[in-house]
C-alpha cells in the first residue's frame, strides 16, 4: 500500500 | 536503490563519521551545536519508530541502526564527556528548541498521509530534518575560526541532502507513479538552507582560505 511504499528511504 | 541515493546516504554516512573523528579523536566538539545534534537524535528516534515492524531491507535496517546509535552517542559524548563537554560552545548555541519543534510537530499533525501516531512521528521527523541544521548555521555564522573537520561535516551534510533530490528525479523518471509530496518539499527547503554556506564553502576553497561566514 502506499504508506508501506514511502518508507524504503533512510 | 539507485546510485543517487547510495551517494546520499553514504556522504550522509561520512559527514557523522567526520564529527565522531572529531568528537572521540581530537576530543573536541568546538564550533558543534548540541541543539542541531539533540534534533538529529529526535529525527532518527521519531522516525524510525517501525524499526522492528516495518522490515524493507537489511541494508535500511542496519542503517538506521547505525544513525540512531551514532547520533544518540554524539549528543552523550558532548553533555557526558568532560573534555568533550568542556569544548562546547554554549553561551554561542543559542538556538531556541521550541521555534523548530513546535511548529514541525502542528504541521505534522495538520498535513500528513494518515492520522495515526507512527504516521503523524514520521512525518514530524521529516519536517524537523529539513530545519534541524538551523542551530548549527547560527553557530557557524557566529565562529570566528571555523575548523576544518566542522566546515567538512556540514558541507557532507548538505551534499547529502543534494544527492538525494538527484534520487527523487531518477525515481521520478523510473517509477511508474513515484510522488511524494511532503518529502519533496521538506528535503527541497532542507538542501535550500545550504545554498548560502555553499557558496561560501566553495569560495574558501578556491581561494584556498578559511572558511568564514559573514555574520
Amino acid at each position: 500500500d502506499r504508506v508501506k511504499n514511502k518508507h524504503d528511504e533512510l | 536503490m539507485n546510485v543517487f541515493r547510495l551517494a546520499g546516504d553514504m556522504t550522509h554516512l561520512s559527514s557523522i563519521l567526520v564529527l565522531l573523528l572529531k568528537i572521540h579523536t581530537i576530543k573536541s566538539c568546538a564550533g558543534i551545536s548540541l541543539k542541531t545534534q539533540e534534533l538529529y537524535a529526535l529525527v532518527f528516534i521519531t522516525r524510525y519508530l517501525d524499526i522492528f515492524d516495518r522490515f524493507t531491507s537489511i541494508y535500511n535496517f542496519l542503517m538506521k541502526l547505525i544513525f540512531l546509535g551514532s547520533s544518540l552517542s554524539i549528543v552523550w559524548y558532548m553533555r557526558r564527556h568532560k573534555a568533550v563537554h568542556r569544548s562546547y560552545d554554549k553561551d554561542q548555541d543559542t538556538f531556541r528548541y521550541q521555534f523548530i519543534v513546535l511548529p514541525c510537530l502542528l504541521l505534522a499533525l495538520v498535513i500528513n498521509h494518515k492520522l495515526t501516531f507512527k504516521e503523524v512521528m514520521w512525518t514530524f521527523s521529516l519536517y524537523l530534518e529539513a530545519v534541524a541544521i538551523l542551530p548549527q548555521l547560527v553557530l557557524l555564522q557566529r565562529t570566528r575560526n571555523i575548523d576544518n573537520l566542522t566546515g567538512q561535516y556540514v558541507f557532507l551534510l548538505g551534499a547529502y541532502r543534494a544527492l538525494y533530490l538527484l534520487n527523487w528525479v531518477y525515481r521520478y523518471f523510473t517509477e511508474p507513479g513515484f510522488v511524494r509530496w511532503i518529502t519533496w518539499i521538506a528535503g527541497l527547503v532542507q538542501t535550500l538552507l545550504y545554498a548560502d554556506f555553499f557558496y561560501y564553502y566553495i569560495l574558501s576553497w578556491k581561494n584556498n582560505v578559511k572558511l568564514e561566514l559573514p555574520a
